[in-house]
């Protein structure tokens, strides 16, 4: 289903937290529909879930779990 | 594993800053010392804890607020804790989490640390979300120990424990890799019993409250961590009788038994400590009178004025303290002028609040629990009014006083 405002913008905030997505040297955080895809596709890959790049619940409760507060270096566009 | 960084040298120093207040202090130091074996059982790499002075690895609990960390925590669960990279060292965990030792309730101390400590040595996460070093905490294990894909990782910065190094270290059996605590404190306070060895309003406005070997600070928002005494003030005792700070000088001056320390901000002035010789030893109180700019002294039913810069003549005193305080208790156990221009005696559970004739105010003597340190009181329903009237902010923070919470019992 489509992610509500809030959903999203606590979905981008996750990846960018944790380095699944790069925050954009220039300007806002405003971020294209493929970035976020592919950042999320990143996230789940790392998590051993079905790879989709779609919001799901498995993805919803996996990024609700405690973790540590330092980024992951899963996605290798990020990380370079 | 991901390499971050390493560190030039393999000996390194460590200390721990403040514990969490929900495990009892000797569980939450094994489980730290358990977390730096993981890695030198390993690695060639050895710790050697100090307590006070510089270290290489810094372990503190903070909050959602802390003076010396930009990246705040977010309440329990989420971030549970967050290290920086070689050579930098600090290490920090959400003092809101559920800190626990041998069960499967809240979150391990032990396992948490380790996985920090990781990070403070220079790996980054790993891609095996069995392995320590995986980003999301996987939960208690009774077995816990590293995945091969640490042991790669730790080994790929600091080569492989080879047996001259283990030989070694089994020589430096006087100092084993993580020495334990030389002097073990005395048990944690909980600030909701409201008992008090001293308080003061400290550089910056901070108010400071000490009990045993600890000391927290005091906002309107609710409490800071509980740190030892002698993490903050290197040198400095416990179970202190009084403490003052002293905007006109800057100086703070602690005392207790026929001591006196000097301290400006956190580092202690030379020559000091010193002995009392013109007042009484085992002082109750000190306190700071903006007014007039003098510090008061108080023991038993007489106090002190000293004029920090001048040669003063204290042959007069003690004076009693009903001349000038009026309406205040004898043995005072701390005392302060607070930022609203008040003055306030705290003895045992109560305090009373003075106006700006030194002559307390109708409505005292009130608890210090609930009013100073948000503690919730027993009795359900009664709100939580402010002692300081206007001054604090109606959205406090209450630590709910039922001994149950302040400690989690491991199995």
């Amino acid at each position: 289903r489509a992610l509500g405002p809030a959903e999203k913008e606590a979905v981008v905030d996750y990846l960018l937290q944790y380095g699944y997505l790069q925050k954009p040297l220039e300007g806002p955080n405003h971020f294209r529909l493929e970035d976020v895809t592919e950042a999320l596709r990143a996230f789940q890959e790392a998590s051993e879930l079905p790879v989709s790049g779609q919001m799901d619940d498995a993805t919803r409760a996996r990024m609700k779990q405690p973790r540590c507060g330092l980024e992951d270096p899963f996605n290798q566009k990020t990380l370079k | 594993y991901l390499l971050l960084g390493r560190w030039r040298k393999k000996h390194l120093t460590f200390r721990i800053l403040n514990l969490p207040s929900t495990l009892p202090p000797s569980t939450a130091r094994a489980a730290l010392l358990k977390a730096f074996k993981y890695w030198s059982n390993v690695a060639p790499l050895t710790f050697r804890e100090v307590q006070a002075g510089w270290a290489d690895i810094r372990l503190s609990f903070h909050g959602r607020q802390s003076p010396y960390c930009s990246n705040t925590f977010d309440g329990p669960g989420r971030v549970l804790a967050h290290a920086d990279i070689p050579e930098l060292g600090s290490v920090h965990f959400d003092e809101d989490e559920l800190w626990t030792e041998g069960t499967y309730r809240g979150v391990n101390l032990r396992i948490i640390a380790a996985h920090e400590l990781g990070h403070a040595l220079g790996l980054g996460h790993s891609r095996y979300t069995q392995a320590l070093m995986a980003p999301v905490y996987a939960g208690y294990r009774p077995f816990f120990k590293l995945h091969p894909d640490d042991v790669a990782g730790i080994q790929a910065l600091y080569g492989k424990k080879s047996p001259e190094t283990r030989d070694k270290e089994e020589e430096q059996v006087a100092v084993p890799t993580v020495s334990p605590v030389t002097t073990e404190p005395s048990p944690m306070p909980n600030p909701c019993s409201g008992e008090l060895d001293a308080m003061m309003l400290g550089p910056r406005g901070k108010t400071y409250a000490f009990r045993g070997d600890y000391v927290w600070t005091v906002t309107d928002s609710g409490l800071g961590p509980l740190f030892r005494v002698s993490s903050l003030w290197e040198g400095l005792p416990g179970n202190l009788d009084a403490a003052v700070y002293s905007p006109r000088t800057q100086w703070i001056h602690f005392f207790k038994g026929d001591k006196v320390w000097r301290y400006i901000n956190f580092k202690m002035s030379p020559g000091f400590p010193k002995k009392l010789n013109r007042v009484e030893p085992n002082l109750d109180a000190a306190l700071y009178w903006p007014l007039n700019q003098k510090v008061f002294l108080f023991k038993a039913s007489g106090y002190w004025q000293w004029d920090e810069l001048a040669q003063t003549d204290l042959s007069r005193y003690p004076k009693p303290i009903k001349e000038l305080f009026t309406g205040v208790p004898d043995h005072p156990s701390a005392a302060l002028s607070w930022r609203d221009g008040r003055v306030y005696f705290f003895k045992g559970k109560e305090y009373w609040r003075l106006n700006r004739q030194l002559r307390v105010e109708k409505g005292y003597p009130r608890k210090i629990a609930h009013n100073w340190m948000h503690c919730r009181p027993q009795t359900p329903g009664t709100s939580t009014s402010s002692a300081r009237d206007s001054t604090r902010s109606t959205t406090d923070t209450v630590l709910d006083n039922t001994p149950s919470t302040m400690y989690t019992t491991a199995d």
